[in-house]
């Protein structure tokens, strides 16, 4: 299971949080206006959140993330 | 597994619950207007509440739950 | 395997009856108007039970359950 | 593989039998008018019937159970 | 895998046959009009034998049985 | 893996062939017009032939056996 | 992986090849006019011949083995 | 995995190459007109090669082997 | 689990980020016009960036990366 | 996984590129116009060039390969 | 996983890199225009670059690599 962030302004933040009893930001890629990552769940991190602009593609559709 | 919870209004909570015999909550993780969260189910989380106005993409559709 | 309980009106119950020999509760989570609780099948559930009025979202499909 | 049945009367029983050289009832859960009830197959269920008039999902398709 | 047998008039039998090297009836169910019965294969049932006026739901299609 | 076969007449033989390097047959079902059999493949059975009028229904398609 | 073969004229034969470094026939089932014969590949057989006129139903069609 | 050759001359030949280092030919099928041979990939069997006129059906579709 | 990238200027970037606590970058793979990469998800590399203007091919669809 | 290759010329060349560390050539068949080559992938092919006319079948499409 | 690559024009270069901590080129594989290389990733390359005219057949569409 992967998901895909295509930021549309500059400065979005892809964050990971932890796997596990704890659930803390492990780390946080920010990625500009025109740049893609495309991010796995992994054994560190069981869940994503995404603060900017940009379109989100994976399974379940393309859910577009607003403006901060 | 996972979902998507794409929040409509700021303070949208996402509250992982826990996985065994006893059922409470581990984690909240609050969302604003515009920020998206992907969550997976995992070993402690085995049941996910949603509280405000978000949209939730899931493999059986996209639901909208309610303002609070 | 998860299901999604859209709660239509305050207080609908979402019950988890226990896997194994013995059927009985073991947690009822409780949602109002708006919330929405997403659920898997566990070690500990094997069978879930709905009251009140919600909409339920499954792989077969899109059920409303009515108001008591 | 998990069936719904959603109770269209009071009194539907969803009655669980046993897997193994032996076929008997091990728990009959009843619904009431518009509740839900989302059963999976187990290692004690191998087979469930239905009395009372309900609407049964499941992967075959929306089949109506009849009123008694 | 499981079957899916609603009966249309009252005693109509859902007969198991079991698994192995010896082919003999384990279990008859018993299904009156507006019954539904799903059964699973299981470790003691390798055939279903229906008799009398039912529909039965499968991955194969829906197949009416006659009357006896 | 498992077939269906609804006799259209009286008589109608299902025969389970043997798996290994004999093929012999080990049990013959005998199902009358209307009735429904409903059959794997297993350790014991890996050809199934049926004689007499029948509608077969399986992951191919749905096969017409014809009267003896 | 099984194959259907509905016959079409009598004595049409449906040959079983022995898997392994050696491949020799190891069956000859003989089917008649509508006769139908459904047949897995196995530790015995890992291909199949068919000489006569039948429809063979498979994953990849319905195949017509004409007339010898 | 498996196909399916249906010879539409005589004497279409259904080659089998081995697997492993050494790519010979183990086995070679002559199949006559309206005879069809099914044949799987095995542990001997890595490459199938068909000389003559026929029909070959597969996951990948219908392909038509010319004449010698 | 692979994507492919499709550079339509030069110089476009695709990045390794590790998997794993430590989220950094392993290795970037710059492509020229009309290259194209084709890479796996891996021990390694459980996220990828993609600088520059390309297109990314990868099971949620087709998504442009921007000009720098 | 396997292809079909169907010769369109005399002497096209399917070529098996050796999987590990190294890639070299350890099998040339060559086919004749008409002629159908069915290969797997396996522990000594991770590889397959076409030389010649050729149609190639396979998951992704049917291939034209060119005259030489 | 394999990917198809058909040459659209002399010398283009399918180069496999390496799995692993490390990312080098291990083998480029040169084909004419006409000639198609199907090429799996493996142990050894978990991520192939494609330079030179040719399209690209994979599950996630067809891809036109530029000229050089
Ligand atoms: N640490 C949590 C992170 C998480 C995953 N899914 C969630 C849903 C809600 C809240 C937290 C989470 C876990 O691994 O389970
Ligand atoms: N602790 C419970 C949480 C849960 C999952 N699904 C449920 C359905 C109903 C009630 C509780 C639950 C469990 O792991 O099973
Ligand atoms: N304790 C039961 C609960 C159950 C699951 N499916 C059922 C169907 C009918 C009745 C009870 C059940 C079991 O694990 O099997
Ligand atoms: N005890 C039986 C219950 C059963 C499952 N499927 C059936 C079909 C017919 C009759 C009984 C059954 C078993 O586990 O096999
Ligand atoms: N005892 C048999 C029952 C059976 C399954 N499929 C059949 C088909 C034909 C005849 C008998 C059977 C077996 O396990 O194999
Ligand atoms: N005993 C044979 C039965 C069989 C299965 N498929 C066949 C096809 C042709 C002839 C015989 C068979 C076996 O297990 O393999
Ligand atoms: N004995 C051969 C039989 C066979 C299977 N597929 C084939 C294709 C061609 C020729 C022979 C075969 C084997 O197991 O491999
Ligand atoms: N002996 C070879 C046969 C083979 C399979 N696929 C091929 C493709 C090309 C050439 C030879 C082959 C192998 O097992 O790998
Ligand atoms: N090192 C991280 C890289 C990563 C994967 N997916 C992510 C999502 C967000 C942030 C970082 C990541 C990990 O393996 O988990
Ligand atoms: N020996 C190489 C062959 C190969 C497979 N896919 C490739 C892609 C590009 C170049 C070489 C290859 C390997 O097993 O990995
Ligand atoms: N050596 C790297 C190669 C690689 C695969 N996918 C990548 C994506 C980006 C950069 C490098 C790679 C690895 O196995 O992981």
């Amino acid at each position: 299971d992967y998901i895909v962030v295509a930021a549309e302004e500059n400065g979005v933040n892809v964050i990971g949080l932890t796997r596990g009893k704890d659930t803390r930001l492990h780390h946080t890629e920010i990625i500009d206006k025109g740049e893609v990552l495309i991010a796995q769940f992994t054994e560190q991190t069981s869940a994503i959140k995404v603060r900017g602009k940009a379109k989100i593609y994976c399974s379940h559709g393309i859910i577009e993330s607003g403006s901060r």
